[in-house]
């Protein structure tokens, strides 16, 4: 099971509707500071469910959506899509593909999609959890963050450990 | 249930014993459970000691070193657990080059399992890619995607 | 005595307001009092605006945006208040080529009165030195220290 | 005013008593990872009055002794000395030349000297403040540091910029 795609539309510095496949094995992200590069690591967690604005670097759920640029307008909502390929049925849904999706719209609450149907951010949470993808577990970390599991308490570290049991 | 999680801190000590030492080509690392009786409870201690030094406890280790531990303890629990995608975000920067050349050695061959996706400025780091992609503000404060494919890596 | 803070984080803003432009070669930042009738007591605020972009708040700046925002920030107050030393442990690790040039050129201006100690694992920075100093620890666990002189850096 | 040399014996992975010379200008530091280089900042940070071993990434103290590699013994105690050229008497002793030495022998507590001469670290701490060489300002940024002042609230930004007015 793997990610095979994914399209930000809207989505913080995304402005634009921006596709990119992945392969298997070690896809690579380079570019210059500010360009884009963990924006796309923000994405990837807001549509599985994180919560937490702070961890997303922002100060309300509004920040991920597109601010405009110099000439270019704010966009009214900010939407990101996965693409999952799902042949060895990893994922608990009977589907070669699953596709989740998570869209703000300026004023409005958020909503969540799997393959299209509207479900609640629980039922993304739950699927992509039991195969350890959480958007706070070992499967992802962020910039600045390599330390964070040294530093953890002897209670933290068991919390840690009890996701990988 | 506290079976199972004694029985996953015991095997990911096993892993980790072995993706440090390869990591850091020698040295010793322990994972224990501060009290193995109270499984339902227990604190979990880590404890490394690099080849050659006498120092055992985790924080005095330099930041590259501490990366490094970090990377074998993920690595580990990948044994124990794999996740079906890993994302790393600049984790290599503290590195010097020896580390981080050991570090992507290893995710290499974990990448026949797992699927990397890897934020990186180092240029040593690139030449492990699979697949690279670069990302670009050509126009101020719009960020746009191109992908760069080789085969080669596999 | 409040006065004097004030006129301080007046001036400050000017030369953040300098450091900034050079740094990132055009935007706008600026640090403000949150209630200058209250000297006293009232805390600061620093927003930054950078070229072509449309965001305000510091915290959504990428890892590199945010070292350089601080090293603007740090050389604005040696403008207003130098400490005759001042030392960066790889504060350069996050930045890319381009940024990391025009940091360490400001920091070449900034050397004539400040003496600077640096810690580096960049090859770009290290071409910026005056003194390069090597630790090594050929004998495991214990450090040792060679400097290599270049004068032509002044 | 500046820092002319700095000498430590016994000070973390420093067991052998090392010198080394700082000239004008820009000073790089280069070396492998783990090799000492943080070691040397947090040894300036040490004699300087550093208080809170935290900081220090030590537990307790001592952490700072020299504890032994294979087949070298742990050192008895920790010390570092600092020497300062005072020509334009920045500093506020009458003195060319001003030499700062922190000590910390194993079960005992520490102590400080200006100039071969025991003082209390409240006058080390007084005696560099005034030029704004503290371990805690803007001085020095530590390994890791470099965000900080960016995530201060405007309360800690009022601290940093009271120390620079
Ligand atoms: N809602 C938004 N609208 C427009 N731009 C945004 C928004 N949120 C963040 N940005 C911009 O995105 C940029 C940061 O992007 P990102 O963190 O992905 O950079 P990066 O490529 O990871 O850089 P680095 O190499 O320095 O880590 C910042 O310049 C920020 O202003
Ligand atoms: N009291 C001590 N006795 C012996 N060795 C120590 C002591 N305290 C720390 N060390 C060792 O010092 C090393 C860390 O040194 P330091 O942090 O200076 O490395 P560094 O050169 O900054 O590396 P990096 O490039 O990874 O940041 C660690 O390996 C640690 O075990
Ligand atoms: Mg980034
Ligand atoms: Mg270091």
């Amino acid at each position: 099971m793997r990610l095979k795609n994914i399209i930000l539309k809207g989505f913080k510095s995304f402005s634009n509707k921006t596709s990119f496949d992945f392969t298997d094995g070690l896809n690579i992200i380079i570019g210059p500071n500010g360009s884009g590069k963990s924006n796309v690591v923000d994405a990837i967690r807001w549509v599985i469910g994180e919560k937490s604005i702070k961890t997303l670097r922002g100060h309300s759920m509004e920040d991920v959506i597109f601010k405009g640029a110099e000439n270019v307008n704010p966009a009214n909502f900010a939407e990101v899509t996965l693409l999952f390929s799902n042949k060895a049925r990893k994922l608990n849904i009977d589907s070669d593909e699953i596709e989740i999706k998570r869209v703000l719209v300026k004023d409005k609450s958020g909503k969540f999609y799997i393959n299209g149907k509207t479900v609640r951010m629980k039922e993304i949470q739950k699927l992509l959890g039991n195969i350890g993808f959480t958007s706070n577990g070992y499967s992802i970390i962020q910039q600045g963050e390599i330390e964070k599991f040294i530093n953890y308490s002897s209670g933290e570290k068991r919390i840690l450990f009890e996701e990988a049991a | 249930m506290a079976e199972k999680f004694g029985e996953a801190v015991k095997n990911i000590n096993e892993y980790f014993s072995k993706t440090f030492g390869e990591l850091f080509e020698g040295g010793e690392a322990e994972i224990k459970m501060l009290d193995s009786h109270n499984l339902l409870e227990t604190g979990i201690d880590i404890s490394a000691k690099l080849p050659g030094k006498k120092v055992n406890s985790l924080n005095l280790l330099s930041g590259g070193e501490k990366a490094l531990v970090t990377g074998a303890l993920i690595f580990a629990i990948f044994l124990q657990n794999p996740t079906p995608v890993c994302i790393f975000d600049e984790v290599d920067s503290p590195m010097d080059e020896a580390n981080l050349v050991r570090f992507f050695r290893m995710i290499r061959k974990f990448s026949k399992d797992i699927q990397f996706i890897i934020i990186t400025h180092n240029k040593k780091s690139m030449e492990f890619a699979n697949t690279l992609y670069g990302i670009t503000m050509a126009k101020k404060g719009i960020s746009k995607v191109i992908s760069i494919e080789f085969e080669d890596n596999k």
